[in-house]
């Protein structure tokens, strides 16, 4: 739990996650990379989204945050996100850089999008492939498990013993403007991202 | 490894989109830390589709403020969800620093002050054991006037002016027993402040990452 302070500006959603806003859709679930634990995550935006994204300056950055920044690098805007947990995909090398590209071609074609709308990333073991047809198949599984937010923030964790996500809902222009927001992060955490 | 991923539906220009990420991460996720270990991972993506329809939200706009404070109540919130959930915890430490001469300064005592072992493991074992709290500000590498140092464990008192404060061990004991603790530090050579978050270190955080491939 976390203590927020409401004011006239801003209101916690109760129970609010990165479905929140309008046109935000997510869901996540078990393809079988981890044993038994949901492994596979996905938002989606009905139009193509401004994109912002900071990123860890170890110098070792995986594969997948090298293909998502060449997707913002082309007009930064971004539609979908895919994440899995159990494989970082990190320190994987030519093979893994390829398998960062097919995961965002997959997942593109899955929603029939400019394969540059769609941003890749992983978590979890350093120094392993991707298991691949484990990932195709489970992308295949996406309109099964649609509007899913809880299974959304359960889907990225690692070692977390639980899920972190929040709303809230502002005023702009006299418009309701929501924004939403999920994390993961237990180990291993000490960021320094640009 | 951290990640975290935004979301909105308010129309904004995609470079103070990305500004306004840049400069909040570097107040809120970059401030935190579990275990000194940065990631080859870490990530945070945010994605504004513009489908609330306000007018184009940029930094001249007479409402980018609470936009901007808004994202930063989530980047926040998330960071300090993160902390709290560090392998093996089971406290939320938060310190404040006041007083610096530069915000960086500010920013680099409080997180090593909230990532050193020493006082990461005297707030699981609830010892109210300033000697380490001072320790890791002498390391910062910051210039440091020890004689205007005051140290706070919550409300309670325990460097004033650079001396020892004797204060009363029960009350700190209740005080640390709490799930979420603050140490607030005093330097009062300038008007920088900066907090930074992180967790208490437990026997489990060995267990679980001795165990992680296997």
């Amino acid at each position: 739990e976390v203590d927020l302070l409401e004011t006239e500006d801003y209101k916690v959603i109760s129970d609010g996650s990165v479905i929140s806003p309008q046109g935000i859709q997510a869901g996540g679930f078990h393809c079988g990379i981890k044993r038994k634990r949901p492994d596979l995550g996905w938002i989606y935006s009905e139009v193509p989204a401004e994109a912002a994204g900071v990123y860890t300056t170890n110098q070792f950055q995986a594969a997948p945050l090298k293909v998502t920044q060449e997707s913002l690098d082309v007009e930064q805007k971004l539609q979908s996100i895919l994440v899995n947990s159990g494989v970082a995909n990190s320190c994987t090398g030519e093979e893994g850089l390829q398998n960062a590209y097919n995961m965002r071609a997959f997942f593109a074609q899955h929603f029939s999008l400019p394969e540059h709308y769609t941003a890749v990333v992983s978590t979890g073991l350093i120094g392993t492939q991707i298991p691949m047809e484990k990932v195709k198949q489970g992308i295949n599984q996406i309109p099964f498990h649609v509007q899913e937010a809880e299974q959304f923030g359960r889907s990225i964790l690692t070692t977390d013993t639980f899920i972190k996500h929040i709303a809230i809902e502002l005023n702009i222009d006299g418009q309701k403007v929501i924004i939403g927001g999920a994390a993961k992060g237990s180990g291993m955490v000490h960021p320094n991202m640009a | 490894t951290m990640l975290s991923f935004i979301t909105t539906d308010a129309k904004v220009d995609q470079d103070d989109l990305s500004a306004a990420l840049r400069e909040i991460t570097q107040s809120t996720f970059n401030m935190i830390t579990v275990d000194g270990d940065t990631s080859t991972n870490d990530m945070v993506l945010a994605m504004a589709n513009g489908m609330a329809e306000n007018k184009t939200l940029t930094k001249d706009h007479p409402e980018w403020d609470v936009f901007k404070q808004g994202l930063n109540i989530i980047c926040e919130s998330l960071s300090k969800m993160i902390a709290r959930d560090g392998e093996g915890a089971t406290k939320l430490i938060e310190v404040e620093v006041q007083g610096a001469s530069t915000h960086e300064a500010a920013q680099k005592i409080s997180k090593t002050i909230v990532g050193s072992n020493l006082v990461k493991s005297a707030v699981f074992g609830n010892d109210a054991n300033w000697g380490r709290i001072v320790n890791a500000l002498g390391y910062t590498g910051e210039p440091i006037q020890l004689e205007k140092l005051n140290v706070y464990l919550g409300s309670i008192t325990v460097i004033e002016n650079g001396s020892p404060v004797l204060f009363n061990e029960e009350d700190a004991i209740t005080y640390l027993n709490q799930e979420n603790i603050q140490i607030f530090v005093d330097l009062k050579q300038g008007e920088s402040q900066a907090t930074a978050w992180g967790c208490d270190l437990t026997y489990d955080y060995v267990k679980i990452n001795a165990a992680y491939r296997t």
